[in-house]
């Protein structure tokens, strides 16, 4: 799940 | 670390303050359709809408504070789910069509022409129509579809390590919170006690009638993919992997 990992551990701008 | 705690209006403040915006799909629909342009449509905006659930998901107060595999587990469970409750309060108002997005509705007629989706779009029409009867408030909405997330799956992290300890724990906190916030809204209807908790149990109920028919979908899009009827990709394709890995 590489997309969604990398999505969720994003900081919001 | 200690949640903050928040009443129940302002946990639906800041709910509210998560949706998602109006997604488009922003493609040429005039041609013919066919069962390859509606599975693509459709397949193209879940893609979309999903990028969106994600940030909405972080929004939930509490939800980053999980541990990050019990979020994944979450989104992974849930997605078909809270696509379905999102494409029917925007269909609410419009019976007998599905509006998946300002820019593209369908009728019964045109999904037929995609196999196997007539029975999953029946379906979606009647729980629809089911939350039309029900008369649901935007307030009551955001709170079940917050808690279709929360509860979305009971067995996480399956070993017991305390940090997934008292991630589940957070989460069954997390769960009894937005409980208190749904009674909250059904409470300012002005309904007396007995029809407050009936109205608890109507949209509770609700929310098994949308697993079925995500489980549905979610059987349909696998068969889809395997007949190589509609090239999935990126995101979409992750989930519904991951989905399919959880169930078998």
């Amino acid at each position: 799940h590489t997309k969604l990992l990398q999505l969720l551990t994003t900081k919001p701008e | 670390p200690q949640l903050p705690v928040l009443t129940p209006e302002a946990l639906i403040a800041r709910i509210m303050e998560a949706e998602p915006p109006d997604i488009y799909l922003m493609r040429d629909m005039s041609g013919p359709m066919t069962e390859a342009t509606v599975m693509m449509s459709l397949t193209n905006l879940a893609d979309k809408e999903l990028v969106h659930m994600i940030t909405w998901a972080k929004k939930i107060p509490g939800f980053v504070d999980l541990n990050l595999l019990d979020q994944v587990h979450l989104l992974e469970c849930c997605w078909l789910e809270v696509l379905m409750m999102g494409l029917m309060w925007r269909s609410v108002d419009h019976p007998g069509k599905l509006i998946f997005s300002p820019d593209l509705s369908l009728s019964r007629e045109e999904g037929s022409c995609v196999q196997g989706f007539v029975e999953i779009y029946d379906m979606l029409i009647a729980a629809t129509s089911r939350v039309r009867e029900l008369k649901l408030q935007r307030e009551e909405y955001v709170c079940l579809k917050a808690m279709i997330l929360l509860n979305s799956n009971m067995c996480l992290s399956s070993s017991d390590g305390g940090e997934e300890l008292q991630s589940r724990s957070r989460l069954l906190r997390l769960l009894d919170a937005m409980t208190d916030a749904l009674v909250w809204a059904i409470a300012k209807s002005g309904l007396s006690f007995r029809q407050q908790y009936t109205r608890l149990a109507h949209l509770l109920m609700l929310l098994s009638h949308i697993r079925h028919v995500s489980n549905k979908g979610m059987d349909h899009l696998h068969c889809m993919k395997m007949k190589n009827m509609v090239p999935l990709y990126d995101l979409l394709l992750e989930m519904l992997d991951a989905h399919i890995m959880h169930s078998s």
